[in-house]
């Protein structure tokens, strides 16, 4: 039996549309510290992770691994018709078919109770290794959520350099080319606000702007972006939940 | 000219 409450819909609604739009079918792996799930996109170039720890929820009981296979477009919608403020439980019994989520108002007596239908769902699960990466960046989420939708506007790529103390972001398009630099630095009253930089190596890197455009949908979980580049492998992008997280790994473009 | 490369050539399957 799996019971999950968030104490508030907007969480989950959050969550869910932090990576709809990139894969549709994805399996939730429920267990007794939490849910994860996995999904790549169907050209293979971005990878989905997802974590959401007992923490993030205000009960959270799973007494047998359960997975759910759901159809992120009917979850959505489904979503939708819970209030932001609702408590939201998912209930789903052992060998599920369906998954009930339960929208309780806290101030009146109001219940809405909607079962989706799960689905088979055959996915790849690719094995994601501890990778080393060169540089570590964590910034504001709003920021970079801004860097990339300006500058995807003159470019399907984005470029991404980093050397000792400048980050670079630069498009190079048909209507004109754009740049944005930034430079570490330390905000004591708004910590969040700061921008922090640990690089070993420098590197030079160019993403799909589609993808990063993906990306940052995720800004609404956090406050912040934590950003893992390496020349050997996809790049990470990570926002943090109070426990868990949402993880995209991007694979770059290369000269061809 | 920039050519996309996919995850399959970072990650093996599980």
């Amino acid at each position: 039996m799996l019971e999950a409450k968030f104490e508030e819909a907007s969480l989950f609604k959050r969550i869910i549309d932090g990576f709809k739009d990139c894969v549709q079918l994805v399996n939730f792996q429920c267990k007794e510290d939490g849910i994860i799930a996995q999904a790549v996109d169907d050209s293979r170039v971005l990878l989905v992770s997802l974590e959401i720890g007992i923490e993030a929820f205000q009960n959270y009981r799973c007494d047998h691994p359960v997975t759910l296979g759901i159809d992120l477009t009917s979850l959505s919608k489904i979503l939708r018709c819970g209030n932001n403020t609702d408590n939201l439980t998912l209930i789903a019994d052992d060998t599920p078919d369906s998954v009930l989520l339960l929208f309780e108002d806290t101030k009146k007596d109001r219940i809405a109770e909607y079962s989706l239908k799960l689905m088979d769902i055959d996915a790849e699960f690719l094995k994601i290794e501890d990778l080393a990466y060169d540089c570590t960046l964590k910034m504001p989420s709003p920021e970079f959520s801004k860097i990339v939708r300006d500058l995807s506007q003159l470019s399907d790529s984005i470029n991404i350099m980093i050397t000792k103390e400048t980050i670079k972001f630069v498009a190079d398009g048909d209507i004109g080319s754009g740049s944005v630099i930034l430079k570490p630095f330390v905000n004591m009253d708004k910590p969040q606000e700061s921008i922090n930089l640990n690089m070993d190596q420098p590197v030079d890197l160019t993403f799909g702007s589609k993808y990063l455009l993906d990306i940052v949908k995720g800004s609404a979980l956090s406050d912040n972006v934590g950003v893992r580049l390496s020349s050997e492998a996809p790049a990470l992008f990570q926002f943090d939940l109070k426990s868990g997280y949402l993880q995209f790994f991007l694979a770059p473009k290369f000269n061809d | 000219r920039l050519k996309q490369s996919t995850l399959l050539s970072f990650f093996s399957k599980q």
